[in-house]
């Protein structure tokens, strides 16, 4: 089972996670154990990145237009920021005793707390991404509750304009989430919506064009003709609904979801 | 797009801060 949810954050932190597990045991396992060496450089390597990140983040805070990144992101931040300090004091520690218990700790601590931060960090940027996809699902769904009050060619034209950049904004966005997932499930849910979307659409636009074709020629018919226009819409926006309630879980969602 | 670059930054960092701290120690195991 994977524990990172998207192949992108995966490949970032994946690497690092099993290194940082294994410094942990030979760190606990070898308490008393060698000497340790100057690490200073590498120490002042991560601090650099973290500088690095830290600016970064804050650019991304203050020119996005999603709150709950605004609110999420310098708590992430802070703690890589934390993590790093750890670190510097580890290594000013090694330098004067390679054999500094508290340093060990510390560094056990801040390359934990980088990763910790980093992966949080990650995934509070991941979910403005997919809160982005959502609103474009959202005007989806939004569109397609007007197909009902549909009754002219002339605002089945509109419609069609509003609605046809939408959808195809919506299919490639999902489509490309779809592939970055981890988790199979998530990702054929995804492709099986997009597909079953692609089918309704040019059905649904059909049945508003009979639908208006009967209106125009005297309305025999025409309830049947509502029922089926209607029917076609709300299996869509059911679809649209799926899509949007699985890009919302991440795998360690799945135990209490699914 | 700048942070996931900036992240795969520190990682590559932290990747050889703890591969410096690992090799101390792997001979005692």
């Amino acid at each position: 089972m994977p524990v990172f949810h998207t192949k992108t954050i995966e490949s970032i932190l994946e690497p690092v996670a099993q290194q940082v597990s294994r410094l942990v045991i030979l760190h606990e396992e070898a308490e008393d154990g060698n000497a340790m060496p100057d690490l200073s450089r590498p120490v002042q390597a991560v601090s650099l990145a973290v500088t690095n990140l830290v600016k970064v983040g804050r650019e991304t805070i203050n020119s996005s237009d999603d709150p709950i990144l605004k609110a999420d992101m310098p708590s992430s931040l802070a703690r890589v920021e934390n993590a790093s300090q750890l670190l510097e004091d580890a290594a000013a520690l090694l330098k004067s005793d390679p054999y500094s218990s508290s340093a060990r700790k510390k560094l056990i601590e801040g390359s934990r707390g980088i990763l910790q931060g980093t992966s949080s960090l990650l995934l509070c940027f991941d979910e403005s991404e997919v809160r982005k996809i959502i609103r474009e699902c959202k005007r989806v769904l939004d569109y397609l509750a007007v197909a009902e009050v549909i009754d002219t060619m002339e605002d089945l034209v509109q419609f069609l304009k509003d609605l046809s950049p939408c959808l195809s904004k919506v299919s490639r966005e999902v489509g490309t989430r779809e592939k970055e997932l981890t988790h199979q499930v998530h990702s054929e849910i995804l492709v099986r919506c997009l597909e079953q979307i692609k089918i309704l659409a040019p059905i649904l636009i059909c049945g508003m064009k009979v639908y208006i074709h009967i209106v125009e020629s005297g309305g025999v018919g025409a309830a049947e003709a509502a029922e089926n226009r209607n029917y076609l819409a709300s299996r869509m926006s059911d679809e649209i609904q799926e899509i949007i309630r699985v890009l919302q879980l991440t795998t360690y969602d799945e135990d209490t979801s699914e | 797009e700048l942070i996931l670059e900036a992240a795969k930054g520190i990682m590559a960092a932290s990747s050889a801060l703890v591969r410096a701290a690992n090799a101390a120690q792997r001979e005692l195991i």
